[in-house]
């Protein structure tokens, strides 16, 4: 799974 | 960053631009589907609230703010400022028919079953059919003024940049979002159609696209 602060898109 | 996240996202933000100049200067919203309009404030507002809570670079904090802004400064054109101009009737897309696939489908497919991630897949998931009351109300009526089309040029070219994007980043960090890049998909293949038209009928000098 992402973690959080690997969502950096729009 | 790569440049085709750049590029989308620029492609993103000439769309929405191109339509709230149109409904501006035209002082009018005839054929702009308000409901995909909401849709996409509703996208922004369920996918952008960690813009309190994580900061990941001046870029992305900005963007979230303007597309917000402008998101909804969209909606309040065609619901307030020039409702008079506003053919509901034409906008007749029943949006349960979408909100309840994509609000069940955000509790069942989700990397974790928290608040905050279970919105941002609800908002991954309503972003790929929030085009659909828009596309459906230019099937209804039959045409769509050449500046509704401009607009939903850049909304499909903004996606599949994005499709870009993810191949170059599996391609050179290994990054893949398995929900975003399902649900991307399923979005442009809702372009592709149109792109036909658009490329046929708008590109080839007519001003107006008329469906057959």
């Amino acid at each position: 799974g992402l973690k959080a602060e690997e969502k950096d898109e729009l | 960053m790569n440049i085709f996240r750049l590029a989308g996202d620029v492609c993103h933000l000439v769309a929405i631009i191109i339509l709230l100049l149109k409904i501006w200067r035209s002082r009018s919203c005839a054929g702009i589907s308000g409901k995909s309009q909401v849709l996409f404030a509703i996208v922004f507002t369920t996918r952008y609230l960690d813009l309190f809570t994580v900061f990941i670079s001046p870029y992305n904090t900005i963007m979230k703010v303007v597309f917000l802004a402008l998101s909804y400064a969209t909606v309040y054109l065609i619901y307030m400022r020039f409702r008079n101009t506003f053919n509901s009737e034409n906008d007749s897309f029943r949006l349960e028919f979408l909100l309840v696939p994509v609000i069940g489908l955000s509790f069942l497919e989700n990397y974790a079953f928290t608040p905050l991630e279970i919105l941002w897949t609800f908002s991954i998931f309503l972003e790929s059919v929030a085009i659909m009351p828009q596309l459906f109300m230019i099937t209804k009526t039959g045409e769509a003024e050449s500046i509704t089309t401009h607009y939903l040029f850049f909304l499909g070219l903004y996606r599949a940049l994005y499709i870009a994007n993810w191949v170059w980043r599996y391609h050179t960090e290994g990054f893949f979002d398995q929900i975003a890049v399902v649900s991307g998909v399923v979005q442009t293949i809702f372009y592709i159609d149109f792109f036909y038209l658009y490329v046929t009928k708008v590109l080839r000098g007519r001003g107006k696209m008329t469906l057959p």
